[in-house]
């Protein structure tokens, strides 16, 4: 089952004991799934069980040297769908790609990889 | 060290920022200050270093200097850039009268600015900015005896 | 920056900085 990792993720979020929910309150930074792929097609849901008014999510893939420190997408290392507007995101760069996604909703994201690592 | 603290945020040392021989604006003691005294809080933003970082990028690419950053601990920043109080005035100097140093009042960390030795009317406060040893250098301006010729 | 300038605000005590969503955005659509 994939979970959100107890480890490999900004120190100041606090991870739920179920690890399926995170939250922090001192500005946005990232938290990484308890599984990664390396070769070949994959593909994973996130349904939005409960998102905050004040809140907003980036959420995609980020490879290991992802910036913790800083929202998905924001180094060369991240590739981010945003929950406002629907933007996606890498290296900082924001670009249209669908209307913003709200509680209930359930997003695929699929990476498509070379078969030799 | 609260008390000292609350002494200071309930009577000010007279303080002004006026031009200054070591480098554009500086601050002044406007009353004889002993050895070991507070002399101010350095306040300003508190962020944290990635943000920090971005907002360094972005002053020195308008131009604006980012000696205003002060770093607290690994997790906090002061950036007195836009918001802060005089002693974001105060001048580097390689033999200052004064040091900074952090303490917590109340679980919050705070930057004081304390007196090395006795400090005239008049006379400049400045303490050693103690920045990271970087590629570019900053001149430094102090002029004080044992210069260390540059800033970082 | 000049203690003159506009939009400099007088502090007497740290403030928290509450980060914006897009704070790290070079670019926004």
């Amino acid at each position: 089952t994939v979970l959100l990792a107890l480890h490999d993720r900004a120190q100041q979020l606090k991870i739920t004991e179920d690890r399926l929910a995170v939250t922090g309150e001192k500005g946005y930074c990232m938290v990484r799934a308890t599984h990664s792929v390396n070769r070949g097609n994959w593909y994973f849901e996130v349904t939005i069980e409960e998102m905050p008014d004040t809140s907003a999510t980036r959420l995609g893939w980020g490879q290991e040297f992802a910036n913790l420190q800083a929202p998905l997408g924001y180094d060369k290392f991240g590739y981010s769908w945003r929950s406002r507007k629907g933007t996606r995101f890498h290296e900082s760069r924001g670009k249209h790609y669908s209307n913003g996604y709200v509680e209930g909703d359930t997003l695929g994201f699929l990476i498509v990889l070379p078969e030799q690592r | 060290e609260l008390l000292k603290f609350n002494q200071l945020k309930f009577r000010k040392k007279l303080l002004k920022f006026a031009k200054s021989a070591i480098h554009d604006w500086g601050l002044f003691a406007m009353e004889p200050i002993a050895a070991d005294e507070m002399v101010i809080e350095y306040v300003g933003q508190m962020i944290r270093p990635v943000v920090a970082d971005l907002r360094e990028t972005n002053y020195e690419s308008r131009g604006i200097g980012s000696s205003y950053l002060f770093r607290i601990d690994m997790e906090t920043i002061i950036d007195a850039t836009k918001c802060g109080n005089l002693a974001r005035f105060i001048n580097h100097s390689c033999n200052p009268n004064c040091y900074a140093k952090v303490i917590t009042i109340e679980s919050e960390k705070k930057i004081v600015i304390y007196s090395k030795q006795p400090i005239g009317v008049n006379e400049e406060i400045t303490y050693d900015y103690k920045f990271p040893l970087e590629e570019d250098k900053i001149a430094c301006l102090c002029g004080a005896q044992g210069c260390r010729g540059t800033l970082n | 920056w000049s203690a003159f300038a506009p939009d400099f605000k007088e502090l007497d005590e740290n403030v928290e900085y509450e980060e914006r969503e897009s704070e790290f955005d070079v670019e926004d659509e």
